[in-house]
């Protein structure tokens, strides 16, 4: 049958579905044994994160979608749960490979590296159900007869960064990683990815208050007391 | 299959990204 932008949305959706397994709730073996090799195992404070996220999220998204859509936005938050520990595990891999080595305390016990990625995963998710696709980006479907809207509305990113109240600059730092990690993201989806990437690069990253400003700072501090190199005769 | 640039250096992983190499 001809492609439509309803059947290339629905083929997505399948796909995503399809690349995530449904006992991915929890993490896989592989990814429990990256925690327990771990100087302080991550674990409780992870599931204490999805905990807390996860009702936030389902929350904020009923209020932008309509009050039925609690469940659904729990729905999303599940199938971005299993993206995030799919899209990490295959990080932490990429990582043991470079680094040769297996102990990733630091990393693993960053709450902001956890709330980036799952925000990248989540709004992996949206997209591809067409909920925050932006407007010159094609498809914008989603409601369906779920009696919810979110054409309507604005989840669009950086709705996401509010939501988890993640810094646009922590999020930009994870985009490509995750692209690299999962080499199943359709062409739509990594386009999607690189808007909002330059979305960060060229506006959100320079509003008032942003990280950016203190680390150009000290940037800037720490080079000028660095030796200056003479000219050459 | 897709046009996205990757900027990063083989040395810089999402370890560095996020200080903790």
């Amino acid at each position: 049958p001809p492609q439509t932008p309803i059947r290339a949305a629905m083929n997505s959706i399948q796909q995503l579905r399809g690349d995530l397994p449904s006992s991915g709730d929890q993490p896989s073996t592989n990814l429990a044994t990256y925690f327990k090799n771990c100087t302080v195992d991550p674990t409780q404070d992870m599931l204490k994160r999805l905990e807390t996220l996860g009702q936030v999220f389902s929350q904020r998204f009923g209020q932008a979608v309509g009050p039925r859509c609690v469940v659904l936005g729990r729905q999303r938050f599940t199938l971005g749960v299993r993206l995030y520990y799919k899209v990490m595990e295959a990080m932490l891999k990429s990582e043991e490979k470079r680094l040769s080595v297996q102990n990733f305390s630091k990393l693993l016990n960053d709450s902001t590296f956890h709330t980036s990625l799952l925000a990248c995963a989540l709004e992996v998710v949206m997209a591809t159900y067409g909920e925050s696709s932006f407007k010159t980006g094609g498809y914008n479907c989603g409601g369906g007869s779920s009696g919810c809207d979110p054409a309507e509305t604005n989840v669009c990113f950086p709705w996401i960064l509010d939501v988890v109240n993640l810094a646009a600059f922590d999020f930009y730092k994870v985009i490509e990683s995750f692209i690299k990690a999962d080499p199943t993201l359709s062409k739509d989806i990594v386009k999607h990815l690189e808007t909002c990437e330059n979305l960060i690069m060229e506006r959100i990253a320079w509003r008032t208050g942003s990280v950016l400003f203190e680390l150009l700072k000290q940037e800037h501090e720490g080079g000028a007391a660095e030796q200056i190199e003479t000219p050459a005769s | 299959s897709h046009d996205y640039h990757f900027g990063l250096e083989d040395h810089e992983g999402i370890s560095e990204l996020f200080d903790c190499d």
